[in-house]
């Protein structure tokens, strides 16, 4: 079965963001 | 020019595709912000904070060119286009109608490509500071990005004195979205 992930938009972007500047370490 | 869609998507589809639409988006925003002179001399730590309490305002002024407001419908960036009523059945009806308020406030003053692009930089600055560590270097470049605005509007449209008090005008118009708004839930499926 599907499931789903569900977050606000904010959390969203800060996971984005954190991973972003995580990678570029 | 693309096929207004939705009548055959279930609403779960539509909100999955909304969804992904934000991930792409925020990496961008993250990408540009690099490319503002000054904003990678912050520390990381505050060019971190800057990032998570202003891209949603930054996708707000992103997103206005993505929203018709004659026609009454949405583009999302994957190209599909939806009608506003099947959009507000996903229950993200106050966000649309404010954003739509939002975008014909900001397209009636008709900001260039590069206009927006440095009017974009001036919201990522000025967003909220709670969290920055150097309070003084992100004022600096706010500052200096203001000026900068304000000269290139000055430069092109001498006679037209409002147009950057107007532009100004819309930072608090963007905080509110953001407050409202950035609660908001997504849905990404798992496989």
């Amino acid at each position: 079965p599907k499931t789903h992930r569900i977050m606000t938009l904010a959390d969203h972007i800060s996971h984005i963001i954190t991973q972003d500047f995580a990678r570029n370490q | 020019a693309w096929p207004v869609s939705g009548a055959e998507r279930s609403s779960q589809e539509i909100w999955e595709s909304f969804s992904q639409c934000f991930t792409p988006a925020v990496k961008e925003v993250v990408e540009f912000a690099k490319g503002i002179p000054g904003f990678q001399e912050l520390s990381q730590h505050d060019q971190v904070m800057l990032l998570k309490s202003g891209t949603f305002q930054v996708l707000m002024v992103r997103f206005c060119t993505l929203f018709n407001a004659d026609e009454r419908t949405v583009t999302f960036l994957n190209g599909q286009t939806y009608p506003l009523p099947t959009l507000r059945a996903l229950g993200m009806g106050s966000l649309l109608d404010a954003m739509f308020d939002f975008s014909e406030k900001l397209g009636s003053l008709g900001l260039e490509p590069d206009e927006m692009a440095l009017f974009m930089a001036v919201v990522l600055v000025s967003a909220d500071r709670s969290g920055i560590s150097d309070m003084r270097a992100v004022e600096q470049l706010q500052e200096g990005l203001s000026r900068a605005l304000r000269s290139l509007i000055t430069c092109r449209r001498p006679d037209d004195t409002s147009l950057f008090s107007k532009l100004l005008l819309r930072l608090p118009d963007l905080r509110t979205l953001n407050n409202l708004h950035s609660d908001k839930l997504l849905a990404f499926r798992i496989d």
